[in-house]
């Protein structure tokens, strides 16, 4: 199968997700 | 940086356990450093954290397969943990580099932030260690991905918040592990982060309010 799939954009990482940006 | 095919192939099971044996079982200097930055300290709050979710999921995992595993459950969580601290550091490395800021302390003192990052950890290690140890006992119960959503009291859609920065964060998951985190990620996307009591219908509702646009996507009960 073919690998994982990057899906977060440029700017985009574990501290807006969690919405402390 | 991103998982490359050869990384992912080239990594097998006995890395992973290697550095797990050896890390320690405290947060290192660099993510007491970390902690330290923060407006609010949160390395208490995190110990303590550590601590009482370790009481329940060993609970809930000798329930599971039967008080003689029990010891099991320990080291399963230990090793959890261990690489919890581990993610954690390195996420937090490549987010100040992203943002050239210290002072994670809004993220560092996140319930759920933790709880998700845990629940991956731990989720990891029950995969990669497998469940032919307990295999033998018929205890009914299935241990693998959601279980450990249950026993964490923590919503699918919190923990699939985690899976892409955790798969980035630690260089040491082989295919296999990334495989299985892919197929949990898949299956809160189709079925489970669209259970009534998901977090996801609040934010599309306030994503709906924010555009102001007539709310008619959501229906009173989910189908």
């Amino acid at each position: 199968g073919q690998d994982y799939h990057f899906g977060l954009e440029e700017g985009e990482g574990i501290r807006e997700l969690f919405d402390c940006d | 940086p991103p998982q490359t095919p050869v990384r992912a192939v080239m990594n097998t099971i006995q890395q992973l356990v290697m550095i797990l044996n050896s890390a320690s079982d405290q947060p290192s200097e660099n993510l007491n450093s970390y902690f330290n930055n923060c407006t609010v300290n949160p390395k208490e709050s995190i110990l303590k954290r550590v601590e009482n979710i370790g009481r329940i999921f060993k609970e809930k995992f000798a329930e599971a397969v039967g008080q003689g595993c029990a010891e099991i459950g320990s080291q399963r969580y230990k090793l959890g943990v261990r690489l919890y601290y581990r993610v954690m550091e390195s996420m937090l490395k490549s987010e100040e580099e992203r943002l050239s800021i210290h002072n994670f302390s809004k993220l560092l003192n996140d319930k759920i932030f933790h709880t998700s990052l845990l629940a991956c950890a731990v989720e990891v290690v029950m995969a990669t260690y497998g469940r032919n140890t307990y295999q033998s006992h018929d205890s009914g119960t299935d241990l693998s991905f959601p279980w450990i959503l249950n026993v964490l009291d923590l919503k699918a859609f919190d923990f699939y918040k985690v899976i892409e920065s955790f798969i980035k964060a630690e260089a040491s998951l082989t295919r296999e592990m990334i495989k299985h985190l892919e197929r949990c990620e898949h299956r809160i996307m189709e079925s489970l982060a669209w259970q009534s009591d998901s977090p996801l219908f609040d934010l599309i509702k306030q994503s709906k309010e924010r555009e102001g646009s007539v709310d008619h996507l959501l229906e009173p009960t989910s189908t």
